[in-house]
């Protein structure tokens, strides 16, 4: 089973048209094996990326020397995914 | 499991089995007016199953909803459920859902990924494909929304096997796409398609893989503004609506373009919410509220294309 310990989700919205473009070619970094759960799309619009544990430094540290801000949407998708399957157990219980 | 569907928890995500067996419960229940269609089966050879929600008559006018076709989005399978039980629940003492339902059949397809689905509950809680095989490549899956034969293999998908948006070997190479493909073009009567994706709180309509506006766009976007303002009535949920290109971006060979260009001017995708800050793992105490949002948006399409007959 794949797990996700230390993985987050990172909230980035591109304010003008070179951050969007820096964004968009973060998705033919396939090593950095970033699961984008919302492309990018345009400005003011999100773009919610989950990125393993290894990608997480270099990447923050690739949108900061950008000037790209970014917001951590979830700081460990695997609590998540824990606290969801509980719910499902006690549900089913 | 649930003694009936009236026990069934609709406030909790729920594995296929139980989906699947809520499926059956429902049909028990309600035997004259719910039937479920097996309309083929998937890679790893699980039955894909339709509800048909019928007060009789053959091959009547018919709206077609799917949930669940991107298997990690489970908001969206889980609000299927409850819309199945709402129809169930509704159908006589709703007078909107009542007089559609004596023109119209309706049929939901709630877990349209099977495969997928079951492997975000075993083993990969985020997969979004099918579990095809794909030659030539270690990866596995096609996306589903980019496998109809609508701009197929056009910009807006990927040709690379490992992507989460890779189109596949060619148009309708994935059973589950053509399941519906053939189930919609011997039905022949359809004339309404809502396939419903989570999140970002958009409602869509055609086209995807070109910005050649659609004939009925104005009707179209009309029927969103009403759906939408229905929509947020319920908890002020704040959706944006428009075409796909327009609206997000360029996808080719997706469901609703296909559909449209089958002559299914009423065509629609959902995008549920995440209001928050969850994404697809919206947790479940948001399953309801959602389910219930969406219906009336959903009632605004179906109301329409039983007003517009054509």
């Amino acid at each position: 089973t794949e797990t996700f310990v230390g993985h987050q989700v990172l909230r980035i919205i591109p304010g003008n048209d070179k951050e969007l473009q820096k964004v968009q070619e973060l998705q033919d970094l396939e090593e950095l094996q970033l699961d984008f759960w919302l492309a990018p799309r345009g400005l003011g619009y999100p773009v919610d990326v989950r990125v393993p544990f290894p990608s997480l430094q270099p990447l923050k540290a690739h949108l900061e020397a950008n000037g790209i801000s970014y917001s951590i949407m979830i700081e460990d998708v695997q609590a998540l995914v824990d606290h969801e399957q509980m719910e499902m157990f006690r549900s089913s219980r | 499991l649930p003694l009936s569907t009236s026990t069934f928890d609709y406030s909790s995500y729920h594995s296929l089995d139980e989906i699947y067996a809520f499926m059956d419960l429902l049909v028990a229940e309600n035997p004259n007016l719910v039937s479920k269609l097996e309309i083929g089966h998937t890679t790893e050879n699980r039955p894909i199953y339709v509800l048909k929600f019928s007060k009789g008559g053959t091959n009547r006018p018919a709206i077609w909803i799917d949930t669940g076709i991107h298997s990690r989005e489970w908001v969206t399978q889980a609000s299927g459920v409850w819309f199945a039980k709402k129809i169930v629940q509704d159908h006589e003492n709703d007078s909107e859902l009542a007089s559609i339902l004596d023109k119209m059949d309706i049929f939901l397809e709630i877990v349209t990924n099977p495969d997928g689905f079951a492997f975000t509950q075993t083993k990969n809680r985020m997969w979004r494909k099918t579990r095809s095989k794909q030659s030539g490549s270690v990866c596995v899956g096609v996306d589903p929304n980019r496998n109809w034969d609508a701009g197929f293999g056009g910009s807006g998908a990927s040709k690379n096997p490992c992507s989460d948006t890779y189109h596949g070997p060619y148009a309708n190479s994935e059973p589950e796409v053509k399941a519906i493909v053939d189930f919609v073009t011997n039905h022949g009567n359809i004339k309404a398609f809502i396939s419903i994706h989570s999140y970002s709180q958009l409602l869509l309509y055609p086209y995807g893989y070109t910005t050649t506006p659609v004939p009925d766009q104005e009707e179209l976007h009309e029927i969103s503004e009403k759906a939408v303002a229905a929509l947020s009535s319920l908890y002020g949920t704040k959706y944006k609506y428009g075409s796909i290109i327009t609206t997000i971006y360029q996808a080719s060979g997706g469901t609703i373009d296909w559909t449209y260009n089958q002559g299914i001017k009423y065509s629609f995708t959902f995008e549920l919410r995440d209001t928050g800050r969850y994404g697809f793992l919206l947790p479940a105490s948001q399953i309801v509220p959602t389910a219930q949002e969406t219906w009336l948006a959903l009632k605004v399409i179906m109301v329409h294309t039983r007003d517009h007959p054509y």
